[in-house]
């Protein structure tokens, strides 16, 4: 069973063509998982980043200054009580 | 397992075998509405299963419901089991209901990926795609919704197999994907084509692999202003309406450009909310409340195509 420990989902606030033009570096092969597609200063784009790759896509985000929030703190939680809920449910 | 439609608990997530025996009551329910059609199997042979709600005639005018075609997006099959027992049980109550299916039928597939839905309880909650093995690569599956040929292979998909929006080896090289071709090109007479995603609060219409407007825009764009605006008197939930290109980015092998290519122009792609900080995860006391405004959305199509046959 895969398991998410510690993975965050970003939400990413692009403000510019620039930012824009600087996220798509973050592309769909680099292991992130992209939960909404489309970077746009309309609308945030959600990312979730394994934990081993956290710190450098902070670091990514803030050395470019484009703002972004913690949408997850920790995915793993969120789906354990998303398990327990089902499992009580069920009975 | 549910004993009858009545006490089964819309208010929750189920797997694919409870979800399964929930279509089963539904039918056994109301025998002369709904039938239970096998369209065929996915890549790893499990049935593929659409309810049929139909009042009779032959090859009636009909209107293409689906849902769950990226597995992790579980409040579109959990929305799509209430749809389908509101559908059922407002027959010959609500008197639109009762005038759209007597004149047409309505196809309603709520797990329209099942390898991807049963993975996502078993093994990776975050599993998107299908689960067809990738020669050559240690990564599974393809993206359904980037495997129909409607610019096949073009920008917003990829041709690396471990890609979540992996593309697939060919146009309909997905079994999914090739049971719903087969059945829509077999019956020939789909007027209306909606697939439901999440998450994003969207009622997108083609095209998604260019950014050039359909020759029907104005009046897709009109339909969906108005569908939105049932939807969001309910809870107030904010959509947006657009194309898929302009209003997200440019996917190609997108199901709905297909079907629009191929004549059927009501055509329309429903992203549902989450209006929080959930995603994908969205909490399952949610999954009513976001059942109830999207069906008052989806009539409100349904009315349209009925009232405007072509």
């Amino acid at each position: 069973k895969e398991l998410f420990n510690g993975d965050q989902v970003l939400r990413i606030h692009a403000e510019s063509e620039d930012h824009i033009h600087i996220l798509k570096e973050l592309d769909e092969d680099s292991g992130l998982d992209f939960w909404t597609h489309g970077f746009s200063t309309e609308r945030p784009v959600d990312v979730r980043v394994p934990h081993a790759s956290l710190y450098a896509v902070k670091d990514f985000l803030k050395e470019n200054n484009i703002p972004f929030t913690v949408m997850i703190n920790n995915v793993q939680d969120l789906l354990d009580e998303q398990k327990a809920e089902m499992v009580s449910n069920a009975e | 397992t549910e004993r009858n439609a009545k006490i089964f608990d819309f208010a929750a997530y189920h797997d694919l075998d409870t979800i399964y025996s929930f279509m089963d009551t539904l039918v056994a329910s109301h025998p002369n509405l709904i039938s239970k059609i096998n369209i065929g199997n996915s890549y790893e042979n499990r049935p593929m299963y659409a309810l049929k709600f139909s009042t009779g005639g032959e090859n009636r005018p009909a209107i293409w419901i689906d849902a769950g075609i990226h597995a992790r997006e579980w409040v579109t099959q959990a929305s799509a089991v209430w749809i389908a027992n509101k559908m059922a049980s407002d027959y010959g109550v609500d008197p639109s209901v009762t005038s759209l299916l007597g004149q047409m039928d309505v196809y309603l597939m709520i797990v329209t990926n099942p390898d991807g839905y049963s993975f996502t309880h078993t093994d990776n909650r975050m599993w998107r795609k299908t689960r067809s093995v990738n020669p050559g690569s240690s990564c599974r599956g393809t993206d359904p919704n980037r495997n129909w040929d409607a610019g096949f292979g073009g920008p917003g998909a990829s041709k690396n197999p471990c890609s979540d929006s992996y593309h697939g080896p060919y146009a309909h090289s997905e079994v999914e994907v090739k049971n719903v071709v087969d059945l829509i090109k077999g019956h020939g007479n789909f007027k209306s084509f909606i697939s439901i995603h999440s998450y994003s609060q969207l009622l997108m219409y083609p095209y998604g692999y260019t950014c050039t407007n359909i020759p029907d825009q104005s009046e897709l764009h009109a339909v969906g202003t108005a569908a939105i605006k049932e939807l969001m008197s309910l809870y107030n939930t904010k959509y947006q309406v657009g194309s898929i290109c302009k209003i997200i980015y440019q996917a190609s092998g997108g199901s709905i450009d297909w079907t629009y290519n191929i004549g059927i122009k009501y055509s329309f792609a429903f992203e549902l909310r989450d209006t929080g900080l959930y995603g994908f995860l969205l909490p399952a006391n949610q999954i009513i409340p976001t059942a109830e405004e999207t069906w008052l959305g989806l009539k409100n199509i349904m009315e349209y195509v009925r009232d405007h046959p072509y």
